[in-house]
């Protein structure tokens, strides 16, 4: 399009070099560049129409197929590194990866909490998909706050396993992804009872469906929960468990352990029990800043090539030209640039905390849970405002889901609430902020 | 902050700024300089903070309120105070980043998007904070305005450079508005032709239900 050759010949820096300073650290960019092409071209994406004239049956499969392939093709080029691994998936599917909580949750998790014998006994299979597992915690009746979980696990002697229940219906484990369709195990977090005494919230291994037929286990209800303004694919998904009775060694014992006699004896320290969540709420940042980048980079071209009004002399107008249009977009195109900043610095602590002594990593904690709870509030409040802007600034057009823009916007809306909502999340700030 | 007022250690640099002391600024021949800006935030944070501090160690001083309830009663303003400390560690973060930028083409334009960041954001809703402290006068928040439209004109040249520096794919951008060619009108054509409703001619829905009412 001329107007947009026109508009880089004006260009007065060498954007190959902002490009690799901006992206210098975390995010690789030869590297992100080499798996992403790697993934588009795949044949594949021309056997489908755009996901957006898909029912939600029909869209479903297909992103299970392609996952599928997906992860046959991440293996066959050798694709180890977990950060490398999802971007080759998500580039494949469109980021709608359907085993996105099973590598970012479900497999972390278990690096996390399980013991050595655990870990020999499950890693490999869900490295291998033997098993597509996801993390279940929120319940129906129950978000942000923790301490009050109902879902009980209780320790039976005489079968040496634990009992675990959803005793009301507010009990109900509620939103978790992949958990409706997809997943057939679950990390369960359910409140430990052991002789007696209830013992806090722990993380359980739970089988959820049968590995050959797909059918729900006895005594597990589970299901795709009502549909939501966008993550068609996230198949979110209610959990409903009575009385399942699973092994004593399902429980991930590495902080905490229940012996034969029933005794509870803490291990480590039970923050660390939130350490994936932390991991997870980082990435969100960075999510967040890479969403508003892409809305304002379609809103900009968009109006670089759009033509109205007329100025005195009676030629139509380059949109880009309007101050008003300026006014909208340009603070989202900073904006970007600073939350991308913003995600790299956070970043850059993250990995410095990670890297210390256990003891350090506890004494470091506070601060790092409120940077990273205020950074995912912030970012992705503003970016959702923004991409809204960024919608309308491109007129009717921007109201088609072809545009893109309207997916993006209701992925930032999701993110306003997942992972904590943005309000809660800067309570936590603002503690952190009172005690220092 | 009490931690300050005793003169111990931080454990962390992200509110290092509330060790500051320095409280005075002209702002008016300032704002060139874009260490400024990341002053004026610290400074609006800090005193948001301190202000807090000392009114809760009034309310405990003179009511019973558990610590909890006092929270819960402050909420607002505690949320208002954790936005803020937050717009100083991103406008921090994005200085320090790009203060380090060797070529001087990318310096100069990353600069300017960072002056229109933290211009923007002063602007937006907070500048109540800012009068209130004396940080800003009604004059400087007049000359950041004027600024601001200067920023836009400046960054105009380059806004196109500047999206096509975040290296996405077409297939990444999946936007029939934002793709690399510009060739816009053609593909809002193309994805409408492949509308399944399109397949046929005539929509079965026609047939069905408004062919017989036509003939009546």
């Amino acid at each position: 399009n001329v107007h947009l050759l026109r508009e880089r010949q004006k260009t007065t820096f060498d954007i190959e070099k902002l490009t690799q300073f901006i992206y210098s650290d975390y995010f690789e960019v030869d590297a992100r560049r080499k798996l992403s092409r790697q993934a588009y071209d795949h044949p594949i994406h021309d056997t489908h129409l755009p996901l957006e004239y898909l029912d939600s049956n029909d869209y479903y499969e297909t992103l299970v197929r392609k996952s599928i392939i997906a992860t046959d093709e991440a293996e066959k080029l050798g694709i180890s590194d977990s950060k490398h691994l999802m971007w080759y998936l998500g580039a494949f599917t469109e980021e709608r990866v359907a085993f996105s909580l099973h590598l970012r949750m479900f497999v972390p998790t278990i690096v996390m909490m399980a013991t050595d014998e655990q870990y020999q006994q499950y890693l490999e299979l869900a490295k291998k998909f033997k098993i597509i597992g996801t993390y279940c915690q929120t319940e129906l009746g129950h978000g942000s706050d923790l301490r009050r979980l109902e879902t009980i696990a209780v320790f039976e002697h005489s079968s040496d396993s634990f009992i675990i229940d959803t005793p009301t219906i507010t009990a109900t484990k509620f939103w978790p992804g992949y958990l409706g369709r997809t997943a057939n195990y679950v990390i369960l977090m359910a409140q430990l009872y052991t002789n007696g005494k209830n013992c806090g919230l722990q993380p359980f291994l739970v089988q959820i469906r049968d590995f050959n037929t797909h059918e729900p286990l006895p005594g597990i209800e589970v299901g795709e929960i009502s549909g939501r303004l966008a993550h068609e694919a996230g198949d979110n998904g209610y959990l409903r468990l009575t009385n399942v009775r699973i092994p004593r060694n399902q429980m991930l014992m590495r902080l905490a352990n229940v012996d034969r006699n029933g005794n509870f004896t803490r291990l480590g320290d039970s923050r660390l029990v939130y350490a994936t969540m932390l991991t997870m709420r980082v990435s969100l940042c960075a999510y967040n800043a890479i969403l508003l980048a892409r809305a304002t980079t379609i809103a900009i071209r968009y109006s670089a090539v759009r033509y109205q009004g007329q100025n005195d002399k009676g030629n139509e107008m380059q949109i880009l030209d309007y101050p008003l249009q300026q006014d909208k977009l340009f603070p989202c195109l900073a904006t970007s640039y600073a939350f991308i900043c913003s995600f790299s610095r956070l970043n850059q602590i993250y990995e410095n905390v990670m890297a210390s002594k256990p003891d350090e990593i506890l004494q470091q904690l506070p601060d790092i849970h409120s940077l990273s709870a205020g950074l995912k509030a912030m970012t992705s409040s503003i970016s959702e405002r923004m991409s809204q802007i960024c919608r309308l600034s491109c007129g009717g057009h921007g109201y088609l889901i072809s545009s893109g823009l309207v997916g993006i916007r209701l992925i930032l809306d999701a993110g306003c609430t997942y992972e904590g909502d943005n309000s809660v999340l800067l309570q936590q700030t603002a503690k952190y902020l009172l005690k220092m | 902050y009490q931690q300050c007022e005793n003169g111990e250690e931080l454990i962390s640099p992200t509110v290092a700024y509330l060790k500051e002391t320095a409280t005075i600024f002209s702002p008016i021949s300032n704002i060139s300089n874009l260490e400024y800006y990341c002053k004026i935030f610290e400074l609006r944070a800090r005193r948001l903070i301190k202000d807090m501090y000392t009114k809760l160690l009034e309310i405990a001083a003179s009511t019973s309120q558990s610590p909890y309830e006092t929270f819960l009663e402050n909420s607002i303003e505690l949320v208002h105070i954790a936005r803020c400390h937050m717009e100083t560690f991103i406008i921090r973060s994005f200085y320090d980043k790009i203060k380090v930028t060797s070529d001087s083409s990318v310096q100069n334009i990353l600069n300017q998007l960072f002056e229109l960041f933290a211009v923007y954001t002063l602007l937006q809703n907070q500048t109540y904070d800012f009068v209130k402290f004396t940080i800003l006068s009604a004059d400087t928040i007049e000359l950041l305005k004027k600024r601001y439209q200067q920023l836009c004109t400046k960054i105009r040249p380059n806004a196109v450079g500047l999206v096509d520096a975040f290296d996405f794919h077409d297939k990444e951008l999946n936007s029939v508005l934002g793709q690399y060619d510009g060739d816009v009108y053609e593909a809002l054509l193309e994805r409408a032709r492949l509308n399944p409703s399109n397949k046929t001619k005539i929509h079965p829905a026609w047939n069905n239900n408004l062919l017989s009412l036509m003939k009546e």
